[in-house]
């Protein structure tokens, strides 16, 4: 029996709509100490990842392990149809082939039932090793967000490089070219608006500007992002939720 | 030209 209640159905709603433009089909699997899912986008190039561990929850019920084959499209049709402040729990049992979304509204005694149709998803789970990677960036999401909406005007990839001291963004394309250089800086005040960087080695990587656009639309998660570089491996971008993270590895683009 | 890789080039199945 799998009993999730959220506090606020716009976590949840928000969550997916991290997610729900760059993959379709995704396997839930809940366990007892949370939620995890896992997918690949069609082009085999992003894989989200995402946990949500308990404290996410008003309070969370999971006997035994079940997986929910969900279509993003149909649950997202379901979620516009509670309201943001609603309280918002995911039923289902042992063998589900539907999920129940309950949203009560409290104050005006007002509950809201529906039941999404499970899908038989076939997506094998890839294991993500822990990688050394050669920088890790932390920086506001809105402000890595425009510089990913402003540049991927410019061309369908964006070069992220990166040097002790410098993280410059480059777009050169058949219209013109752009770059944004910063600098890390840590604003003591209000330190979500700082830019951390801590670089073991220089990186020079390429991505598909289209993967990125996606990408930043898990910017409205959380106030920074983690972005983890390797020049041997696909990137991390992660926005942490207030227990569990989205993240998203994106693969590069090499000189052939 | 750049060329894309893909995802399943960096993590095998688990």
């Amino acid at each position: 029996m799998l009993e999730a209640k959220f506090e606020e159905a716009s976590l949840f709603k928000r969550i997916i709509d991290g997610f729900k433009d760059c993959v379709q089909l995704v396997n839930f699997q809940c366990k007892e100490d949370g939620i995890i899912a896992q997918a690949v986008d069609d082009s085999r190039v992003l894989l989200v990842s995402l946990e949500i561990g308990i404290e996410a929850f008003q309070n969370y019920r999971c006997d035994h392990p079940v997986t929910l084959g969900i279509d993003l499209t149909s649950l997202s049709k379901i979620l516009r149809c509670g309201n943001n402040t609603d309280n918002l729990t995911l039923i289902a049992d042992d063998t589900p082939d539907s999920v129940l979304l309950l949203f009560e509204d409290t104050k005006k005694d007002r509950i809201a039932e529906y039941s999404l149709k499970l899908m038989d998803i076939d997506a094998e789970f890839l294991k993500i090793e822990d990688l050394a990677y050669d920088c890790t960036l932390k920086m506001p999401s809105p402000e890595f967000s425009k510089i990913v909406r402003d540049l991927s005007q410019l061309s369908d990839s964006i070069n992220i490089m990166i040097t002790k001291e410098t993280i410059k963004f480059v777009a050169d394309g058949d219209i013109g070219s752009g770059s944004v250089i910063l600098k890390p800086f840590v604003n003591m005040d209000k330190p979500q608006e700082s830019i951390n960087l801590n670089m073991d080695q220089p990186v020079d990587l390429t991505f598909g500007s289209k993967y990125l656009l996606d990408i930043v639309k898990g910017s409205a998660l959380s106030d920074n992002v983690g972005v983890r570089l390797s020049s041997e491996a696909p990137a991390l971008f992660q926005f942490d939720l207030k227990s569990g993270y989205l993240q998203f590895f994106l693969a590069p683009k090499f000189n052939d | 030209k750049r060329k894309q890789s893909t995802i399943e080039q960096f993590f095998g199945k688990s």
